[in-house]
């Protein structure tokens, strides 16, 4: 930066010289040039900086690559950066990108910026969109657009669970008991209730086994409090399915869905959801570096989580929102909006929750049926 | 963005003495790409 602006100074002053005969007049322009290499100087140097820290980090995640290829798991470390991103007003942030992704696009520009943005960025099939792109008005209307009719089979074994995202498998496992957690990346987990919250039925499903000995297996119908729950909170079609003695345990599934995935969320399976909890966290970035540098990632983001029941017994889905895609719209409550303007300056208030049907029978989804999408800011 | 889903399902099946094996068990590990529809685990049919 100094050598530019002391060549650009010197340049300057050559100029004037040769100028001649110009007096007070001439040093003027000197230093009006001085001024004018200012500018670009600072650009240059900002630009070479952008591009160095870029490259560093380029370097980083390819050295990540290469040490999950060999098997290596990297653990989780907190930086210096991490800690900066809470002082930053993420929220407001995120509000604001949607804002410019919301502006609409004149026609004849949109399929080259969609073109851009996805298939160049993040390599997308374009040819998956339900509509012309000239019919998406702005980013975001394409960001978050339907595909066409077929283009996500639903897997119509009815033994099966089917993925809710187009996304990457992060961890999946079993919850062993109520001291489990789910890893976050290795060195870090966090809790299941934390991320469900404290209202949640998981504790009753840990809590009461109802098939914890082979011996009651055959004899248990409805005595025992996993029963009782499944009785109390099950609809009519639920209660009849389920069998009075077959051992379940409790998994969980953590996908990631990368900014050119498609961002609508499906149901996993025919379920009834209960509740809907709303988190309004804040909105750390959720990209795989973020994930093993910031702690409590996935339970300090807003979120979103619908639960209920299912013919085996609990779901839960949580959405989980990030800096740019921050907000999250359930289709199943047009109203609902999250991302919005915090007004208590605590992060750990209570969530929000709504139950669905107070009747008992709560909200059917169908298995592949969209519930949600995430949106640009 | 980011979906967690925490979900019961069998482990093991003794319904009525006979011993089936509709255990759940995942198709898909981590790292894998998925996508909507398809099974990320299943359980067997007695």
């Amino acid at each position: 930066h100094s050598a530019i602006l002391s060549r650009g100074s010197h340049a300057a002053r050559s100029s004037v010289g040769g100028g001649g005969g110009g007096g007070g007049g001439g040093g003027g322009g000197g230093k009006s040039e001085e001024n004018f290499l200012l500018v670009p100087g600072a650009t240059i140097a900002t630009i070479l900086m952008l591009g160095a820290l870029h490259a560093r980090r380029l370097y980083e995640d390819k050295k990540v690559e290469e040490l999950k290829e060999k098997g290596i798991e990297v653990e989780f470390s907190p930086d210096i950066k991490a800690a900066f991103l809470r002082l930053l007003p993420l929220r407001t942030m995120s509000r604001f990108w949607g804002l410019l992704a919301s502006l609409e696009l004149p026609v004849y520009v949109r399929p080259f910026v969609y073109k851009a943005w996805d298939a160049g960025l993040f390599h997308s099939n374009l040819e998956e969109a339900a509509l012309p792109l000239e019919k998406y008005a702005s980013l975001q209307e394409f960001f978050v657009r339907a595909l066409k009719e077929g283009a996500r089979p639903i897997d119509e074994d009815p033994n099966c669970l089917v993925s809710p995202v187009d996304g990457m498998v992060l961890r999946i496992g079993e919850l062993g008991g109520p001291g489990a957690m789910i890893e976050q990346v290795k060195g870090f987990s966090y809790s299941p209730f934390s991320l469900l919250g404290p209202r949640t039925s998981l504790h009753k499903v840990v809590d009461g086994n109802a098939c914890d000995e082979p011996s009651e297996l055959s004899t248990a119908q409805g005595t025992t409090k996993k029963s009782w729950w499944r009785l109390s909170f099950a609809s009519p079609k639920v209660r009849n399915s389920v069998p009075s003695c077959q051992m379940e345990g409790v998994f969980y599934c953590v996908l990631y869905l990368h900014p050119g995935s498609y961002h609508r969320v499906h149901s996993p399976v025919d379920w009834n959801v209960f509740v809907r909890r709303h988190f309004s966290g804040n909105l750390f970035p959720m990209n795989e570096r973020a994930t093993r540098t910031i702690k409590n990632l996935h339970i300090e983001n807003e979120r979103v989580v619908l639960e209920g029941q299912w013919r085996e017994g609990f779901m839960a889905l949580a959405a989980i929102g990030a800096t740019n895609i921050g907000s999250i719209q359930l289709y199943i409550e047009p109203e609902f909006r999250t991302n919005r303007p915090k007004l208590k300056l605590l992060s750990s208030e209570p969530p929000e929750e709504r139950v669905y049907d107070a009747e008992g029978t709560g909200l059917m989804l169908k298995k592949g049926e969209e519930v949600a999408a995430f949106n640009m800011g | 963005s980011t979906v967690v889903l925490i979900f019961q399902a069998p482990i093991s099946g003794l319904a009525g003495g006979i011993s089936s094996s509709p255990e759940f068990k995942f198709c898909v590990k981590k790292g894998d790409k998925i996508r909507v529809g398809e099974a990320i685990g299943r359980w067997g049919s007695q």
